[in-house]
């Protein structure tokens, strides 16, 4: 079973490996690699390993190839098809996010339960009522949803999400998720990411 | 040097010995620490020998004396100044969250380049103009601040506040910040949080 960590890895591995490509290098090896995501050549080799990725004694690995199996390995060959739930300040700052639509992970559906942000259209998008959630999220075969609701509502619009048949969640509000096996929830914190510098500013700053 | 996954890992601990001393649980053994974070024991006691704290055995951690060490550890034990760059969706909706004022990250400043925002409060914060920027971030002490601006103004942004004495930068553009040694950026991607559960439904759904 891999890790959060090590998928996170995966990703970080990706976008180096773009930079890389975006200026024509064909090879490159774990100890590069490694230092450009600040991590062990060993964990680099590991990680890529446990997929079946071996580099080439002296060479290293393949950018295009590498890049390209990792890509499949994150399931960024395809499109998914994604519902936001919350019309607020995240939800809003979700729908044009770039980075989104460049990784194949494109909004088609934005709900709301305030009748007063219902109508209104963000980034061409119309802000739907969550009155219809179940009917808007299989009529747009929502794959993966994000929830960016008050922390009073998450369980909820949980609950609704997964009886319509999300099997992926991003959620945004700051509680645990309640979900069976087979449904993935991922909490996104950002005081998780400030953590990370006030543990840099009290042992190194 | 520690890993960024080491110090996720860290804050992970803190918020389940944090759940576990809200149902009076007095001790915790690395097995159940590591599932209820999805990891291995293994891994939790690897990452806590780090710091030198032990487990007593077949007893384990004592909670409130190990998360009060890796709140140390953390620097969550003092209060942290933080400025918000950018007035937009992502600046807005961070003033307000309370998951930041919980671990004592208490935004002091907005700013905004757009005249027309200046001037407007949000959650009793009144926005700044970032033509004051060095003077503000010196009068009020800052200590970490948030870029929440478009890309095209973002590294810009980054080199006016380490200008101001700004050591430790959370970025929300989309772009990597080029920071000299000594100053520490953290880039939040939310794109590499969905690309878990891309993963996820290519691999399991
Ligand atoms: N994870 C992070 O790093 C982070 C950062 C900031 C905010 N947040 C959290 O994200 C969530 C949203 O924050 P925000 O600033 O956008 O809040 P917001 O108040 O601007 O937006 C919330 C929106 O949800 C809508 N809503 C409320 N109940 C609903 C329901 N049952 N169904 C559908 N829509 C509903 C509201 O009408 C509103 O439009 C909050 O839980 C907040 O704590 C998380
Ligand atoms: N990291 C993530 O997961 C994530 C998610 C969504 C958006 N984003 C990014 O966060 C940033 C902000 O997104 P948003 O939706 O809040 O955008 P927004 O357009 O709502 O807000 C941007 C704000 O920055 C201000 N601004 C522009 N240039 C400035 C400057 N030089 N100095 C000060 N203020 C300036 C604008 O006036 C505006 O108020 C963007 O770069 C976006 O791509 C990141």
């Amino acid at each position: 079973k891999i890790s959060e960590s090590t998928i996170r890895r995966l990703s970080k591995y990706y976008r180096s490996l773009e930079q890389l490509i975006a200026r024509n290098t064909d090879t490159v090896s774990s100890d590069q690699l490694a230092e450009m995501d600040g991590i062990t050549s060993a964990q680099v080799r590991k990680d890529l390993s446990f997929f079946g990725t071996f580099g080439k004694r002296g060479l290293g690995y393949n950018t295009r190839a590498l890049k390209e199996q990792i890509g499949e390995i994150l399931g960024l060959s395809k499109e998914w098809r994604v519902a936001i739930v919350g019309a607020g300040n995240i939800g809003k700052a979700l729908v044009n996010y770039g980075e989104f639509r460049k990784q194949g992970f494109q909004v088609h559906l934005i709900m709301d339960s305030d009748h007063g942000k219902v109508g209104q259209t963000i980034q061409g998008l119309t802000v739907e009522s969550t009155d219809h959630l179940p009917q808007l999220i299989k009529k747009q075969r929502i794959e993966i949803a994000i929830i960016a609701v008050p922390s009073e509502a998450a369980q909820r619009v949980a609950d609704e999400l997964m009886e319509a048949g999300v099997k992926a969640i991003l959620n945004f509000a700051p509680i645990s998720i309640k979900a069976p096996e087979g449904i993935q929830v991922k909490n996104e914190n950002t005081a998780i990411e400030i953590e990370a510098l006030s543990y840099f500013l009290t042992n190194q700053g």
